[in-house]
């Protein structure tokens, strides 16, 4: 038979907030 | 068999190394960015660019980077990817957050996306239309469920971004248009006397509008919708919305204005709303709920037309108004205002009356409808027929630049 197609991987996601929080400090540190 | 073929050898594999996968790509410095794809295709795209090509291009695009990024097993590029687009998408909306084209290319291409996530993800639920051929394009590596509750939410928020741009165009013309405006032939003649028109929606002034006004910037917000490719479920629940505001927003005039509370009003009222829904089945929006919606404006306007004298009349209100509140009822019942010297006016009894018939109803204390109230958003599952292999990168995307990697 086919081999049984390897798991994926959970890629853990920010929430939408915590998005835009690392978005504003990396503005904030860049020049 | 489980199969996962290359991805398309065309210019997205140049796109992805263009990009670099910086985590600050949308946020580099300007110098940066008139070679940055990525800002080329969120910060700078607008939708009229794209006029002619498939809908919701961009979000193709995107799932194709994310896709090789998947193939080539680099959990960072798909996270970079990721928050890059959906950065960038919110950083769009922020700046065009009144341009309802903007938002709702944008809205179309979240959900797009979305629905890419979900057909290619590789569960045999979203698969279910999938051809072979699409499903060659399944991720093999990853599990994106985290990142499609992100996008889910961020649909939301566009959504909600939309909305209130469309609210705030027709709000301002709906009282004028639904209760000022006389287009039935000879109604001006049994129109109450005694009021003067109020000046707060300028019903005489330059901010007049009649129903075709409401009626033209609808088909306007429905054309660009569906030249955006948004999803017909969308469409519909926009249209449910809208139409729940203009409910709210004429049933509250009428709850507070005498001048409006009489039979020709409710005659000119009751033909505006048959013009709407005749709108609705015109553009095929019928099953949206919208009619459902106007329900309390559509009894008030017949409690204006309905003879108020007899307990059969007060036996008849009561069993037609089962949309509106007692105490709406009853506020209706007050400001009437009769045409002329031969109607009467209300009594106290017959209010009384009627009073009594509906006080074992247990209504809502509050007298206005919440004209902000929004219903929540459902964003059903909508796959794709397209196969990834037949997009193709438009050179008025001024990406071309990229083949040169």
């Amino acid at each position: 038979g086919a081999p049984r197609p390897r798991p994926r991987v959970l890629l853990k996601a920010p929430t939408l907030a915590e998005m835009e929080e690392m978005n504003t400090s990396e503005e904030e540190e860049s020049p | 068999r489980h199969r996962c073929a290359q991805p398309h050898a065309m210019s997205y594999r140049k796109i992805l190394k263009t990009f670099g996968f910086q985590t600050r790509i949308l946020t580099a410095p300007s110098i940066h960015r008139k070679s940055n794809p990525c800002h080329l295709l969120l910060s700078e795209l607008k939708p009229q660019t794209l006029a002619g090509t498939v809908p919701c291009l961009p979000a193709y695009i995107l799932y194709m980077c994310i896709r090789h990024a998947d193939y080539v097993n680099d959990d960072l590029k798909v996270h970079s990817l990721l928050t890059s687009t959906i950065n960038g998408i919110k950083k769009v909306l922020k700046k065009h957050n009144d341009d309802f084209e903007m938002t709702t290319f944008w809205l179309s291409n979240t959900c797009r996306l979305l629905h890419c996530l979900k057909q290619y993800s590789g569960d045999e639920g979203f698969m279910t239309r999938n051809t072979a051929k699409q499903n060659e394009h399944c991720l093999k590596n990853f599990d994106l469920t985290e990142y499609r509750q992100v996008l889910s939410d961020l649909s939301i928020q566009i959504y909600q971004q939309l909305i209130k741009i469309a609210e705030g165009v027709l709000q301002p013309m709906i009282v004028s248009a639904m209760l000022e405006n006389e287009s039935i032939q000879g109604l001006c003649g049994v129109k109450p006397t005694g009021y003067r028109k109020r000046s707060s929606s300028m019903a005489d002034g330059e901010n007049s509008y009649c129903l075709e006004a409401v009626i033209r910037q609808m088909n306007c917000f429905h054309t660009v919708m569906c030249d955006q490719g948004l999803d017909p479920e969308i469409i519909l629940q926009v249209f449910k919305q809208l139409f729940y505001m203009i409910t709210a927003v004429t049933l509250n005039n009428l709850l507070l204005r005498k001048d409006v509370c009489s039979w020709s009003t409710g005659m000119q009222l009751r033909y505006n709303i048959s013009q709407l829904e005749e709108w609705l089945r015109g553009r095929n929006l019928h099953q949206s709920g919208a009619v459902q919606t106007m329900e309390p404006l559509i009894q008030a306007a017949q409690l204006l037309q309905l003879k108020k004298k007899t307990p059969e009349d007060a036996e008849a209100i009561c069993s037609l108004c089962t949309s509106l509140s007692t105490q709406q009822i009853v506020k209706i019942l007050n400001l009437y205002t009769p045409l002329n010297e031969f109607e009467e006016r209300v009594t106290v009894s017959f209010i009384r009356t009627i009073q009594a018939q509906l006080q074992e109803r247990n209504d809502p204390q509050q007298l206005l409808l919440d004209y902000k109230h929004m219903f929540p958003v459902l964003f059903p599952f909508n796959p794709s027929s397209l196969t990834m292999d037949s997009i193709h990168i438009p050179a008025c995307l001024n990406l071309e630049f990229l083949n040169e990697v």
